[in-house]
């Protein structure tokens, strides 16, 4: 474990804490997309498979419970909290997110890291996670004012992998010396859809002005 | 060790 990568774990533990601390004390999930959360808990589920065979550390398997059950809960509460799932901004929640699963379920069974059950799913995984966050920012973009919340969820969700980056960097020079090659282009992927939002949120952080991405 | 059982990371 090195400090890149417990940062980036830290860091996505953060934005899945400040969710839930919108939804809950607003009571709110407005401008939050319900297709993302759900995209999450594919690729939550999907990756963490040797959750119960494999055992790594502690740490490890502390943090699957936790991002599971965490994007679990928040799928529940959008879709069925009384009170929380009438702020659903479904009409603007309108990304077809089931689109974006054959692509990577077949990219994972063409170039998988091994021929097995497992690791093709950890494949469409790291891939499916990649462009989950799609319907999020297209959310954002429809959504006249992003409160600060949502704004700071979204900027932690990015920066997590962009630490994640670094960290396999770090790896390679200290540890391994080998190319993943899986990981790395899709974090890089990932970490690039969030360039225009990065910029806008640094901006606004930067103005002190309310965050607005043009549509 | 095969990359695979490098899933050490979440």
């Amino acid at each position: 474990m090195n400090i890149f990568r417990l940062a980036g774990d830290m860091t996505h533990l953060l934005s899945i804490v400040v969710l839930l601390l919108k939804i809950r004390t607003t009571k709110s999930c407005a401008g939050i997309s319900l297709k993302t959360q759900e995209l999450y808990v594919i690729v939550f589920i999907t990756r963490y498979l040797d959750l119960f065979t494999r055992y790594v550390s502690f740490y490890n398997t502390a943090m699957k419970l936790v991002f599971i059950g965490t994007s679990v809960a928040i799928v529940w509460y959008m879709r069925l909290h009384k009170v929380v799932k009438q702020t659903y901004s479904r009409d603007e929640d309108t990304f077809k997110h089931y689109l974006l699963i054959p692509p990577c379920f077949i990219l994972a069974l063409l170039i998988p890291l091994e021929f097995t059950v497992t690791e093709i799913l950890w494949s469409f995984s790291i891939y499916l996670e990649a462009v989950a966050i799609l319907p999020q920012l297209l959310l954002l973009q429809r959504s006249s004012n992003i409160d600060n919340l949502t704004g700071s969820y979204v900027f932690l969700l990015g920066a997590y992998r962009a630490l994640y980056i670094v960290n396999w960097v770090y790896r390679f020079f200290t540890e391994t010396h080998k190319i993943r090659w899986i990981p790395w282009i899709s974090g890089l992927v990932q970490t690039a859809l969030y360039a225009d939002f990065f910029y806008y949120y640094i901006k606004s952080w930067k103005n002190h002005e309310k965050l607005r991405l043009p549509a | 060790e095969p990359e695979s059982k490098l899933h050490d990371e979440l």
